[in-house]
């Protein structure tokens, strides 16, 4: 099974 | 104050179009340098990150920088209401409660001005690392389009694996399984019809359809679209828009438990 990631988990809030 | 011509009006209509439902309000960040705006949909599953140049407008003035809130269903109304061949001008005072929008017709001969209602929007910025990518992957962005409506009538998600064969895209659903596979092609004489594979190593990633196919709003802003693929990282989705900059949309990848 698969689930959708967050772009938070990738990318750093500035 | 801050004000931009563009003699084009129509890619400000269809950049709107490919946004608005994706993101429903973000900030333009206007500075010397251009226009940009970073925004991620409600779920901040994916970003769409838009950079205008300055010297792509046929005149730009901005003496501060300022971050104005827009509501893009609202701007989309607005801009509705220009012509296909119309100049657009955007103005604003610095720290203005609204934007207007002048609309000019290729022969002067019909002039309109709107104002659009600024938000207050707490933008939250994500830091996207500059990066090399295992693939990259220019096709025409009406193959990209076709390719992602397509799958979406199978399937809800799609495997997308670059290899020195091609790139593929999978899917699966009630009615069955689809796969489409391009490969490396060079030989169509317009660069804008050719599909370039470049493949450091290969990769598969898997992405949910709805967001690939609502990127593809942005077709007819660009006659090619860029996939850039990495393992374990969302894809880019980029349309150059002429000499005026580019959009990018970024989407997080599916994940196994």
């Amino acid at each position: 099974r698969q689930t959708q990631s967050g772009l938070g988990a990738f990318f750093k809030q500035t | 104050m801050f004000e931009a011509r563009i003699t084009q009006g129509a890619v400000l209509k269809k950049l709107v179009e490919a946004l608005k439902e994706l993101v429903t309000e973000g900030n333009f960040d206007v500075s010397s340098t251009g226009l940009q705006l970073q925004a991620m949909d409600s779920s901040h599953v994916c970003l769409v990150s838009l950079a205008l140049r300055e010297d792509g407008f046929e005149h730009f003035r901005c003496d501060r920088n300022m971050a104005m809130g827009i509501h893009f269903q609202n701007l989309s109304k607005i801009l509705k209401c220009a012509g296909n061949e119309d100049t657009i001008t955007l103005k604003a005072e610095d720290n203005a409660d609204q934007l207007t929008l002048m609309f000019e017709s290729s022969n002067q001969d019909r002039i309109s001005d709107f104002d659009l209602k600024l938000m207050s929007i707490e933008s939250e910025h994500l830091g996207i690392p500059d990066q090399e990518y295992s693939a990259e992957i220019k096709m025409p962005s009406s193959e990209y389009q076709r390719i992602v409506r397509d799958l979406t009538s199978i399937g809800d998600t799609v495997l997308i694996s670059a290899t020195k064969e091609g790139i593929k895209f999978s899917t699966s659903g009630d009615v069955g399984t689809a796969n489409v596979t391009l490969r490396h092609n060079t030989t169509p004489e317009k660069p804008e019809e050719q599909t370039i594979i470049d493949l450091k190593e290969p990769v598969a990633l898997t992405f949910a359809l709805r967001y690939l196919n609502n990127f593809a709003k942005a077709t007819p802003l660009a006659p090619v679209v860029k996939l850039s693929l990495t393992k374990d990282l969302p894809i880019v989705v980029e349309y150059q828009i002429g000499e005026l900059g580019a959009v990018k949309f970024y989407l997080a990848p599916k994940i196994d438990d």
